[in-house]
């Protein structure tokens, strides 16, 4: 039980390390474990410093640096046991263009490495942009919905379904 | 096992026959606020055998049945499947003689769901064992609902604990 | 005590039941005390239907009309006292544009009304269009924040940074 | 009493001094994560009177000052101020002779924060009944920050009827 927990804290920790500096372009971030000595009763506390900035506890970060910190755990923890789908629902709102523009890129980096299949809900335009295909869902009659495929040059006309 | 394509019928807002093909690398869900995008993704983690339906939006599971709008009336039964490529035969014994796995979920009002893997009726364990065999299912670290990333930040160091407790 | 709550209660339901069908576009919403008789023991719930939806409780609805509903209660209390400034940080993020639409419409006719000062801080290209002036704010040299114009025929180039 | 503008010095990440000038309508503030803008907002509640580190998210008072950075050290003052225009003369007995306001906020490390109303050292406690009186104030529904409107939307019941008591 302990040993588990030690050891799987260890590799999740390692990504979330890595993880952390391919979405923030820079800067560090660790995982620690706090509150008892027993791996069993401890909390877990994310220290990160994005870059250029000093290290903070999680709390203290602004609230897109908070959300892209939570995705390189997030991620973290799914890379110890890649998912053949990964469905991602607007985890990138609070996040601004060149937070996305890295999120996106380590999307396609899991994709090519461990042939994980993407559904990423989004109302931000940068990421539509870089997604392989599109699907619009539409409430054309009131409270029924319809999916639709989107042309991928047709993105200025998601205007007006999103 | 790789993922092909998901049919929703009766669930929640998708009250007709809906098919979401899953085709390699990214693909974007995009549309209006209330459209039914968070419901799609609700789908997805229905059929792999969620059993909370506090973790569907709902007081019971009953409530991802169509509920009827002012011009259609309610249904009674909703039914979400997905079908599963299995030409890497890496499926569980006792399902991997197909090269494809169809897993369906199909509740109806009052008298709770059936699930079937290629037609034959299973218990709901059986088909969460087989997602977990193919490192996915309801609770896999890859099914991020709208919520998530709210509640990680906010979440106090001993409720993070626990992510760590489903990845090892 | 109690006179006085529910004095205020229906001062904030009244305007809560305006403020979403001017949000929203439609649809129809209320402000009901719950779980006890005595007002001032009493849980506040929020009972919302989007137009063309059924009635249900906020938790059922998506995430953005969620946030749609709670706007929509803000102001219902901010009116009961108009404060002459009103500062919102981030408060349109899950919104999509046809919603950002009317939540700049809204604040515009309040600022028209009560003269009260409006600091919006946004992400969303449509709620940058709706403002009267821009100010960016940067971190040229490293973790020191500095305020600067922004011209509002040069939303394209707020690209970099936005 | 309607607001001029906004100045602030040594305040969080804003070491150098900054003006924010407060004009009628609607003013967008914009920019990248992380780059200062809800510490600006935070400077707004603050020289307001907020006495709750928590609300500025920090665990003491002494963290709304400058920390440092790699290239510059911690600042050990940090200083707002608030430009009233109290022309419509409606500004509570003892401030209302000027036809404008000036109220600032500084605060030195580990030593605390004093007062200041048109230069004249005040109490805390004047500055938020000057504020209250005004119909605004560190805890005004106005002021909505960047995680509020999660936090009505999670609140259990009970807490949200205290938003109705704020409003009695
Ligand atoms: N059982 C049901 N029957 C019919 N409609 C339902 C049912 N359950 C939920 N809905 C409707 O589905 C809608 C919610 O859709 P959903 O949460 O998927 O929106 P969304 O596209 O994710 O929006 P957002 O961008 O705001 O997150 C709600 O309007 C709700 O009324
Ligand atoms: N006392 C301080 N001294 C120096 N820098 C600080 C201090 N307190 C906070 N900061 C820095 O200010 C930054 C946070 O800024 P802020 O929260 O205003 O960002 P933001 O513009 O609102 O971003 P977002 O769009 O992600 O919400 C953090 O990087 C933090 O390190
Ligand atoms: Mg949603
Ligand atoms: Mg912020």
């Amino acid at each position: 039980g302990r040993e588990r927990l030690l050891a799987s804290f260890g590799k999740v920790n390692a990504s979330f390390e890595e993880l952390f500096v391919r979405l923030f372009g820079g800067g560090r971030a660790y995982l620690e474990l706090i509150e008892s000595d027993d791996p069993l009763e401890a909390g877990l506390q994310i220290m990160a410093s994005p870059p250029g900035k000093k290290l903070q506890a999680l709390s203290l970060l602004s609230g897109g640096e908070q959300a892209l910190t939570a995705l390189a755990l997030i991620f973290a923890v799914f890379l110890t046991n890649p998912s053949p789908i990964c469905v991602l629902d607007e985890v990138d709102a609070p996040l601004d263009d060149s937070n996305v523009d890295r999120f996106c890129l380590l999307l396609e980096h899991i994709a090519k490495e461990t042939g994980t299949r993407f559904l990423v809900v989004t109302h931000h335009r940068m990421t539509m942009a870089r997604m392989d295909r599109l699907f619009g869902v539409t409430m054309a009659e009131r409270g029924i919905s319809q999916l639709v495929s989107v042309d991928l040059t047709g993105v200025e006309r998601l205007r007006a379904i999103a | 096992m790789q993922f092909r394509k998901i049919r929703l019928t009766g669930f929640k807002s998708f009250v007709d026959p809906t098919e979401l093909i899953i085709e390699p690398g990214l693909t974007g869900i995009v549309g209006p606020n209330g459209c039914g995008k968070s419901n799609l993704v609700e789908a997805i983690r229905w059929v792999m055998g969620e059993t909370s339906a506090k973790q569907m939006r709902g007081g019971e599971m009953n409530d991802v049945i169509f509920g009827g709008t002012s011009n259609k009336p309610a249904r009674n039964i909703a039914e979400v499947g997905v079908l599963m490529d299995n030409s890497a035969r890496r499926a569980p014994v006792g399902f991997n003689e197909h090269l494809e796995l169809e897993i369906t979920r199909r509740i109806e009002r009052d008298k709770g769901s059936a699930y079937r893997v290629n037609g034959k009726e299973v218990r709901a364990r059986d088909v969460q064992l087989l997602f977990a065999d193919a490192s996915t299912g309801a609770r896999s670290p890859g099914l991020v609902s709208q919520g998530r990333i709210g509640s990680i930040i906010n979440a106090k160091p001993s409720d993070r604990r626990m992510l760590l407790e489903e990845a090892a």
